[in-house]
């Protein structure tokens, strides 16, 4: 399916420590 | 090793694989030589991790772009995907450099990655932010300026993730009419 993601959802991953 | 095949398994793709490409304006060199292929991103994570560790647009200095493209189209109006397209153009003040740039940027950049266009995403080939010392400016780039339902719905919902005033009216341009004139000049295909 088509992946489509809304902007809270994308905004969720800004500060994951992940992602730094 | 394991952690990271787990790691890659766990990470959210994104529809599209995107590039992120720098321009930076050195006078002495050709255009092309000045344009950057940064790095390509295919995670929701992945786009953060890059997004965290680069300088905000606000930060550049006059005359640099950043620019993020589907991966393969090249952010030129020359690229075959991009010649018979053009641009929903947000024009900014110099004064919303500090206030309004950087979060305007970052909502075109969820847009695009996040396909918020509905049954017109594939239109979509890129966006572009240009800091210049006259005013900046932030672009969606679609990829068939004829195309007027997909332009118009793009422009729409762009115009409303934006937060504009309904009575700011954002206007797009053919390249091809881009290309032939100075920007102010550049007559309005489609306006929202």
């Amino acid at each position: 399916g088509k992946k489509q993601y809304d902007r809270d959802f994308l905004l969720s991953f800004q500060y994951m420590p992940a992602c730094v | 090793k394991e952690m990271t095949a787990m790691e890659k398994v766990m990470k959210n793709p994104l529809q599209s694989r995107w590039a992120l490409w720098f321009f930076k304006n050195v006078k002495s060199q050709p255009w092309q030589c000045n344009l950057r292929l940064v790095t390509a991103f295919t995670t929701v994570e992945d786009f953060w991790a890059l997004h965290t560790h680069i300088q905000l647009a606000s930060k550049l200095s006059s005359g640099c772009d950043y620019s993020i493209f589907k991966d393969g189209i090249e952010p030129m109006w020359e690229d075959s995907r991009n010649k018979r397209g053009g641009r929903w153009l947000i024009t900014l003040s110099k004064q919303q450099r500090h206030s309004d740039l950087d979060a305007l940027w970052l909502e075109t950049l969820l847009c695009l990655i996040g396909e918020a266009f509905d049954e017109y995403n594939e239109d979509i080939c890129g966006a572009v932010v240009n800091i210049r010392a006259k005013g900046d400016k932030i672009a969606v780039w679609t990829r068939d300026a004829e195309n007027r339902d997909a332009v118009t719905h793009i422009g729409k919902v762009y115009k409303e993730r934006l937060g504009l005033s309904s009575k700011i009216v954002i206007g797009y341009q053919a390249h091809a009419d881009t290309a032939t004139k100075s920007n102010s000049l550049t007559k309005n295909k489609f306006v929202v």
